[in-house]
């Protein structure tokens, strides 16, 4: 079937880009995001903890509050409001005493409207 | 091509569905623009720190914009 | 599986040009993670 590897590709595959066990490496996996709102439609598939690598969305979330270099793809625009939002997390965590984001907000608070 | 088909069928619910060439090849190149744009932000960061090689902590540096980028 | 091996070739292909413009070299667990991501994309 055409949509498979030829024997060719296959070999070539399995030589460079297969993890086998003998490598010692564990096999990257994308962890499974669990919607409350959203139907998953996703099967979750087992994988032996051992033997594999999550792949983490959060270890370097203080580096996204700046953009990263792009290639030939821009950043979208909800790319840029993720980044703004981890930028105002991070202002935020380093103040001292009041909240400046209070500060900045509290003088249009008016009660009616939250009712 | 005929493997982003195949790709495709894995979330069709209905076995009579069918992807014409053209949006084959669409999203072939999509997948391909995706493909070559990880590699290419995951190699940039590897360079930034002087290092050669490209581990999986630079794809998972640059992942969250990434997704938020397609 | 097998259309797993397929996308995993395909995927290798694309980094080596890659490596090959940006000069840099990929490891086999990046390719691996890459063609994760994209398959789950």
């Amino acid at each position: 079937e055409n949509w498979s590897l030829s024997s060719e590709e296959f070999e070539i595959w399995d030589r460079l880009y297969r993890i086998k066990e003998s490598d010692g490496i564990k096999e990257p996996i994308l962890p499974q995001v669990q919607f409350e709102t959203l139907e998953n439609l996703e099967e979750i598939s087992k994988h032996k903890e051992e033997a594999t690598h999550e792949l983490s969305l959060s270890e370097w979330r203080i580096w996204q509050s700046r953009p990263f270099p792009t290639s030939v793809v821009d950043h979208s625009d909800r790319c840029y409001h993720f980044i703004s939002v981890m930028e105002m997390i991070e202002l935020m965590r380093h103040e001292q005493g009041d909240c400046r984001y209070e500060l900045e907000i509290q003088p249009h608070l008016r009660i009616e409207d939250v009712n | 091509q005929e493997t982003v088909d195949r790709l495709l069928r894995l979330h069709f619910r209905d076995g009579r569905t069918r992807v014409n060439g053209d949006a084959q090849l669409l999203m072939a190149e999509m997948l391909k623009v995706f493909v070559r744009e990880a590699a290419a932000r995951a190699a940039r960061q590897a360079h930034a720190e002087d290092l050669e090689k490209v581990d999986v902590e630079h794809v998972e540096k640059v992942l969250p914009q990434l997704l938020l980028d397609f | 599986q097998r259309l797993k091996a397929a996308v995993h070739y395909t995927v290798g292909c694309l980094c080596e040009e890659v490596a090959e413009e940006r000069d840099v070299q990929f490891s086999k667990q990046t390719i691996a993670a890459i063609t994760e991501i994209t398959f789950r994309q």
